[in-house]
């Protein structure tokens, strides 16, 4: 039943999710230790690039986006039961690792892969 | 005033790994640098530029076998003349408590196994560390050349693991390795006098290797050892 759900929304609720240029998507974005004030700490990289995900969710979650259920559910309720509940959110769905090499404060040095800290690609959920 | 309060919204959440880390680990501003430089340094840039690109992404390719790398300097460096051609010193090198995510998977110890000093050579290696006098070598010792080495032909990487694990590994409390830096003067080089305190810095560091295992405990519900030793309230809640 899906496809008839989705063809019923689409109609009246379209114009909501805004322009195209607008989406949920993903947003490069870089940032230097320096300006983190962990420069004093983190010797490598220089420059992080944890990127960020920013837009409208559309009111009808296509493949792509590879959202959950539960955001598919949480749409239909905002668009047909309760405007309360708010439409899925646009977070980030994959991450990948960066590597620092860093000084502790009692002076040995540690090189660590820290997980899930570039987002890598964007969902709705 | 924003760098501070946002070190204040960090310490509300201390739980996560990178946040607890940046509480505790952080050294201050003004610690900044005097150890920056030297052969330590060097070492785990080389490590570091190896292991990932420009940008921080680490190398598909990476030899490491470990996540986490930790270079540990010694404590003191007891340096004395041991008569006729011997210097020695004494490296304190103190191993944190162990944090139950944190896998050891490797140790090893870097050294100068040549000292050049003004025109006297010396040829070094390491030890563990005994009361009295006697030669004493890491059983199970052996000296890292399968890989490509990151270390100039002066250096060599022995590994200890067996020797740290057995040894430390599973003290809790005040736990040093304490290693014996022994160098003779090779032969037929003038006899230099040590003087008792004298001392080379850098002359030996500790590489301790660890796999972050976080994910797999967390799914299976455990908690950080340190974590369930501290006498917070949550534990409390999680006793009763």
């Amino acid at each position: 039943q899906a496809g008839s759900i989705a063809s019923d929304i689409r109609g009246p609720s379209w114009s909501r999710d805004g322009p195209e240029r607008n989406r949920c998507s993903l947003h490069p974005f870089q940032v230097s230790f320096h300006q983190l004030g962990w420069d004093h700490w983190i010797i490598a990289p220089h420059l992080y690039t944890p990127n960020y995900c920013k837009g409208a969710c559309p009111q009808v979650l296509h493949y792509g986006l590879n959202s959950p259920n539960h955001a598919i559910i949480q749409n239909l309720v905002n668009e047909l039961v309760d405007q309360n509940v708010p439409q899925p959110s646009c977070v980030p769905y994959k991450y990948a690792p960066i590597s620092i090499l860093l000084i502790e404060a009692n002076g040995n040095i540690l090189y660590k892969e820290y997980e899930d800290m570039i987002a890598q690609s964007c969902t709705c959920r | 005033r924003v760098r501070e309060s946002s070190i204040a919204l960090l310490a509300e959440t201390p739980t996560l790994p990178l946040i607890r880390e940046l509480l505790e680990e952080a050294p201050g501003k003004q610690q900044r640098k005097p150890w920056l430089l030297g052969h330590p340094l060097r070492y785990m840039l080389e490590l570091y530029q190896r292991s990932a690109d420009l940008h921080g992404h680490p190398r598909e390719n990476r030899t490491l076998g470990a996540t986490m790398v930790r270079l540990v300097r010694p404590l003191t460096r007891i340096a004395r003349p041991f008569g006729g051609p011997w210097f020695i010193q004494t490296l304190d090198f103190p191993l944190r408590t162990n944090r139950v995510a944190y896998q050891l998977v490797r140790a090893t110890v870097v050294y100068h196994h040549q000292l050049h000093l003004a025109h006297f050579h010396l040829s070094c290696h390491v030890e563990p560390w005994v009361e009295k006098r006697s030669i004493n070598h890491f059983p199970s010792s052996k000296r890292i050349s399968s890989e490509p080495s990151l270390l100039p032909k002066v250096w060599t990487e022995m590994d200890i693991t067996q020797h740290v694990q057995q040894s430390l590994w599973n003290h809790r409390r005040h736990r040093v390795l304490r290693l014996r830096f022994v160098c003779q003067q090779q032969k037929g080089s003038e006899v230099l006098e040590f003087r008792r305190g004298t001392s080379y810095f850098d002359s030996a560091f500790l590489l301790l290797y660890f796999n972050d295992t976080h994910k797999s405990f967390q799914k299976d519900g455990f908690l950080p050892r340190d974590f369930m030793e501290s006498e917070s309230p949550i534990l409390s809640r999680m006793a009763r």
